[in-house]
């Protein structure tokens, strides 16, 4: 059954979607049967796989609110044989519909339950928040968490509050909770700043950290301008070369490759 | 009475603590009456200034439940001559904890009230999202609101979502809700990306963007590892200038300087 792992951190723009999208690309293209959930209102995930998200009929949203089944909701590029459940601008308005609702946390879990046993992988990526929206991932990550921090000094004070709420998670709804993985996004060597802050990520996580680092590279900021992932549209950049480690290193922790 | 702006932008690093912290250092230096609300519970501006957020006892939470008047919760630092409401981690619990209430949207509002004739400016930094908080940031926001825009294309992408939050805010809450002016941030001329993105922003918001483009600068990340804002950290340097050109250019628009 498949490994579900979601993408947070409250921090904004660290690289939750960037990440999210190319470990799904690269994991498709090897021949795993990957799922990608949109749960972000932005729909950059979406977007960033050329899917126009004003055109989503339905998506992630209905999945939440159960007016479909998740497998008839799925898009799936067979060019690169992944499969998304897209986001569209109704899910902006999830968070505050779903406060006064029953289980309203375990919603993402319990409907993709039935899709389960059709993928290897599930990446969840979420919005830059610890609402509703990035519970439901947390409780659906059976896997666990990928933290993708960015080596800046501000994305840093952020990871005690990640902590706090994975800590409460864990105690109030899922007990299994825990980090797979922390990735070092958009790492510039040249900078003193950057060889601080990677410092103090490998004190504050020690093992948990991914040794592949993500260099900040031009090509990826470019490649959701025109709808592909980096595997597809420049494999052979830095970005792209890392992003294949970063598979390729998650691969192996979980005994696959 | 105070010029009210809310730095607003859903999309996740696109520059709204960095903008907030440097407009609000430099009109405080330069002798306006200058008040900084951190809104957002990551309390991001808050340790940009060297406030520990652990150890803020009181802040924007409680004057977002009526705990206390807003005076009696100010931090001010002489040096700089700015005020400054900070942000402690309770303030994670407050989107939830508003939901129930009365009027929950024009609690920052009301809270701010007292203080108006005390400022020229009062900055307020919103979190990622368009959540409670943010939407009392934004009614609160009388002067109307300063878009961030990373010079990338997934922000461009979120800007959509943000002017039907506006427009929606707009109708039902605060028909006064305006854009005081979109700020591009982490501008790199040398790549076509950020030429391309500059444009589309410029096509989408007319003369509603600032003239001064905030270039991508190293320094402008370090200074919040400091404790210190750019005009005290590295005013030389090109983040410094740039803050401090576009500090200029909002008093120009202001009818102030
Ligand atoms: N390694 C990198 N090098 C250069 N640019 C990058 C890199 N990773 C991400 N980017 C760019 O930086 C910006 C932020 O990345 P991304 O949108 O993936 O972050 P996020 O955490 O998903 O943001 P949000 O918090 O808004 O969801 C995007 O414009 C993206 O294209
Ligand atoms: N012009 C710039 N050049 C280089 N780095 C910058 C610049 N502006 C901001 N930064 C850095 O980029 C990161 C994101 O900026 P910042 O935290 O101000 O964005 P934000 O929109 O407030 O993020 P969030 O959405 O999490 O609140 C921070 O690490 C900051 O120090
Ligand atoms: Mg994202
Ligand atoms: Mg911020």
């Amino acid at each position: 059954s498949a490994r579900v792992y979601a993408l947070v951190n409250q921090k904004g723009g660290v690289g939750k979607t960037t990440t999210a999208v190319n470990l799904s690309a690269y994991l498709a293209q090897w021949g795993y049967r990957v799922l990608l959930v949109d749960l972000d209102p932005q729909a950059n995930a979406t977007s960033s796989l050329g899917v126009e998200k004003f055109h989503v009929q339905q998506g992630t949203y209905e999945a939440l609110i159960g007016a479909a089944p998740v497998g008839t909701l799925l898009l799936r590029n067979p060019k690169w044989n992944l499969h998304l459940l897209p986001a569209s601008p109704h899910l902006a308005g999830a968070e505050v519909e779903l406060v006064g609702e029953l289980a309203r946390e375990t919603k993402l879990r319990r409907a993709l339950q039935p899709v389960l046993e059709r993928f290897d992988y599930i990446f969840i990526d979420c919005p830059p928040s610890l609402g509703l929206l990035t519970l439901n991932g947390l409780v659906a990550a059976t896997g666990g968490v990928i933290i993708p921090v960015q080596a800046e000094y501000l994305a840093l004070e952020g990871l005690s509050l990640l902590m706090q709420t994975l800590r409460r998670v864990q105690s109030a709804l899922e007990p299994n909770l825990d980090i797979r993985g922390v990735v070092i996004t958009m790492y510039d060597g040249r900078t003193r700043l950057a060889n601080d802050v990677v410092r103090e990520i490998r004190d504050f996580f020690g093992d948990k950290v991914f040794r592949t680092l993500i260099p900040r590279s031009v090509r990826l900021a470019e490649a959701p301008s025109h709808g592909l992932p980096i595997s597809v549209y420049a494999p052979r950049s830095l970005g792209g070369r890392a992003y294949a480690m970063l598979a390729r290193e998650l691969l192996e922790g979980d005994g696959l490759s």
